[in-house]
């Protein structure tokens, strides 16, 4: 009574019903089973301690993220074809998760925006992933698209380190993805766009989706990274759709996937639409 | 056809404040602009191209008028070529172009008006088919940016994503032609149920 489970294959998602968000990942054909929670938070930009957030910086103000909700309403879609869950954050933040037919990965659709900025408080959202993975300070993130480099917390190896920004001191720029492993399994997300991506804490990852906010971080622009579009005389902050994908693997196996998958990610089938009779087209 | 505007907008946008969004905001809007013009010019190139692949009749490819539109708004269900009606006789193609160098199968998802359809391979087999009804967000989204973006407000949105499953070969296409089903509810078409929301 507790779980919905979706995912007609080999991968299986299971959220709590009590609370609509995700609880674990399990792969039957695989037997990787990975206790993992996601949601979504935002960072409260700093906006008047000298060096605000801004285009050019990223410096939240301090605090911890805010959880944007800890229950969230879903609907829950089956089908032969692809499962979904519907989730709602609040009225700027949404997700669909999709477990397709054949395949062994996540899709997460995010819709994020207009984020609200009536409290004069830059946002700076992200999505957090949390699995029970001890991985001792220890992540990965892409380079430019190649290759996947590690990655320590508050540490460099060739240099004696000293954080004082222990977020942002912590961000790599993403442009295919991230994983955590422990000596069992291995958690991977990959991305459709360049993000922003950490892990601030053992077990967790997390990406920056996107950001809204309110002063000039004075480093040249000067201007806030406030971004609009507007119909008529009705303006409203950007939103931003997109997708990020979450695979589960043994230990060692994931880097198939993460090369293959974010290839597909970002030559995706191209598609073109025409009316024609079949007959005719067959002729041809 | 060529892709020099998409060469300019590029080459434009090795400045770094393209590269990493810290231009002002005109400026950025320029960029997309610029960018704007080349995509279009490229879905031109493609659009050509694919006509040439599947027309095999002799009329020289340079002069096809394209067979084929794309959809550069679809992940918020606008593409006029799948809401058209799908009338007797008349199909909807589909051409799914595939760039990598392996075979793939994905899931593809347009946005489609009724849930009375059938999706046919190009050897004529009924390939499955799964109907979602369009969530109210995705109708927010597609009535401000297709108003912000295209200047126009459609009248109505469409009421189904149709999901069906394309393979195509490396570096290859494939067709599907989506019509309307003789018999209500034909085997192969699925109207996802919701279960009751939580």
């Amino acid at each position: 009574k507790e779980t919905v489970e979706i995912g007609s294959g080999n991968l299986k998602a299971s959220f709590s019903s009590k609370t609509g968000q995700l609880k674990r990942l399990y792969n039957s054909k695989t037997g990787v089973d990975v206790p993992v929670q996601q949601s979504y938070l935002w960072y409260r930009s700093s906006s008047n301690f000298g060096q605000n957030s801004g285009a050019y910086i990223f410096r939240p103000d301090g605090s911890s993220p805010v959880i944007v909700a800890r229950s969230v309403p879903i609907k829950v879609i089956r089908g032969p074809l692809v499962d979904e869950i519907h989730q709602l954050f609040n009225s700027w933040i949404s997700q669909v998760i999709r477990i397709y037919k054949d395949k062994e990965h996540v899709e997460l659709e995010f819709t994020i925006g207009s984020i609200p900025i009536e409290d004069s408080v830059g946002k700076e959202v992200i999505t957090k992933m949390t699995a029970n993975m001890a991985t001792d300070k220890v992540f990965y993130t892409d380079s430019n698209g190649r290759d996947f480099l590690k990655r320590v917390r508050d540490h460099r190896a060739d240099w004696d380190l000293n954080v004082t920004q222990h977020v942002a001191g912590n961000y790599y720029p993403v442009n295919l993805g991230m994983y955590i492993t422990d000596n069992k399994s291995e958690l991977s997300v990959l991305v459709d766009r360049a993000t922003g991506g950490a892990s601030i804490k053992d077990g967790e990852i997390e990406l920056m989706l996107h950001r809204r906010l309110v002063a000039d971080d004075g480093r040249g622009v000067g201007e806030d990274l406030e971004e609009t579009v507007c119909v008529g005389s009705t303006c409203d902050g950007l939103t931003v759709r997109g997708n990020y994908y979450m695979g589960i693997h043994k230990n060692g196996d994931g880097s198939r996937w993460r090369r293959t998958t974010g290839q597909e990610i970002y030559s995706p089938l191209v598609l073109a639409f025409g009316h024609e009779n079949q007959k005719e087209w067959k002729a041809s | 056809f060529n892709t020099f505007s998409l060469g300019d907008a590029l080459g434009v946008m090795q400045h770094h404040d393209a590269v990493t969004g810290t231009a002002k905001q005109h400026t950025t809007d320029d960029y997309a602009k610029r960018l704007a013009i080349g995509a279009s010019e490229s879905e031109a190139v493609v659009n050509s191209a694919l006509s040439c692949l599947v027309n095999s009749k002799s009329s020289p490819c340079s002069t096809t008028s394209s067979l084929f539109n794309q959809c550069q708004l679809l992940n918020i269900s606008y593409c006029p070529p799948t809401e058209e009606d799908i009338t007797e006789g008349k199909n909807l193609v589909v051409v799914a172009y595939n760039p990598l160098g392996w075979n793939r199968t994905d899931v593809i998802k347009i946005p489609v008006n009724n849930a009375n359809l059938i999706v046919k391979d190009s050897m004529g087999n009924l390939v499955e088919a799964q109907f979602i009804e369009l969530d109210n967000i995705t109708r927010k989204l597609r009535k401000f940016y297709v108003e912000a973006y295209l200047g126009i407000s459609p009248k109505s949105a469409p009421k189904y994503w149709l999901y069906f499953q394309a393979s195509v070969s490396p570096l290859g296409w494939n067709t599907y032609f989506i019509s309307k089903a003789s018999q209500k509810g034909s085997s192969a078409s699925y109207v996802a149920k919701m279960d009751i929301p939580l």
